[in-house]
């Protein structure tokens, strides 16, 4: 329903992002 | 009726409203589980950093827009802990299910990311209130007449230093978390993006150079680029 572009893949997280597994 | 600017914004400030009605000012009881779950229970030290950011938003707002609007500070900053509690959630959600986890002591003990989190929020609430357009002057973390006249993008970062490479993680995560914002939120949204991308992460001070100095370093060393990289 909008355009903004996707990056983070399917295995990627906000817990990734900020370091933390 | 024709559509005006005043009309696109109180459509959009409804819309915000409508969508948290139900989302209270305190963590919902699947969030507050969440929190209870941690090694270290995150819950007072997110209230205590809830107290300082909303002290330290109400006061820059007035500064900004005028002595008499710190009661609408007040009122936006409400409403961006309720989209902050009720997206913060969703994101949990999402992780438990992707990561099979139920434990994010880490997560959620790291001040950065409840700042950044919070900070988005809050700028999806701005953004309803039709504060669209951006400055002209860019980013001045300093202050300064010019830059508190008014409370855009990127006066968010200024008001709870917060560094914009931090601020650009949570934007993804946040916008596939909450499918009630509009195409113009996310577009909102997608320019912040683009701006912290082209000019505000590469000004002097940014943790992205430090960060790209120890990837260099990493990767020299052990002469293996990974995907992720």
């Amino acid at each position: 329903s909008h355009d903004y572009h996707f990056g983070l893949e399917d295995h990627e997280g906000i817990s990734e992002l900020f370091d933390c597994d | 009726p024709p559509q005006t600017p005043i009309r696109a914004a109180m459509t959009s400030i409804q819309m915000l409203r409508g969508d948290l009605t139900s989302t209270g000012d305190q963590p919902s009881t699947t969030l507050a589980t969440y929190f209870k779950q941690c090694t270290v229970d995150p819950t007072q030290d997110v209230r205590k950093r809830l107290e300082a950011h909303g002290q330290a938003f109400s006061q820059r707002f007035g500064q900004a827009v005028g002595p008499h609007c710190v009661v609408y500070g007040r009122e936006r900053f409400s409403l961006g802990v309720r989209k902050y509690y009720q997206v913060m959630e969703a994101m949990l959600k999402s992780e438990e299910k992707r990561l099979s986890v139920q434990n994010f002591s880490k997560l959620l003990n790291d001040s950065t990311f409840h700042t950044s989190l919070l900070a988005c929020a809050l700028e999806v609430v701005m953004a309803a209130y039709g504060v669209s357009s951006f400055k002209n002057g860019g980013y001045n973390p300093g202050g300064g007449e010019a830059a508190d006249r008014d409370v855009c993008f990127p006066w968010i970062l200024d008001v709870f230093d917060l560094a914009a490479f931090d601020f650009y993680k949570v934007i993804e995560s946040f916008i596939k978390a909450d499918p009630t914002l509009s195409k113009n939120i996310i577009k909102h949204l997608e320019t912040c993006e683009n701006l912290i991308m082209e000019r505000i992460a590469w000004r002097t001070g940014s943790p992205l150079f430090e960060l790209l100095k120890q990837e260099h370093e990493g990767g020299a060393a052990e002469q293996v680029e990974t995907p992720a990289s």
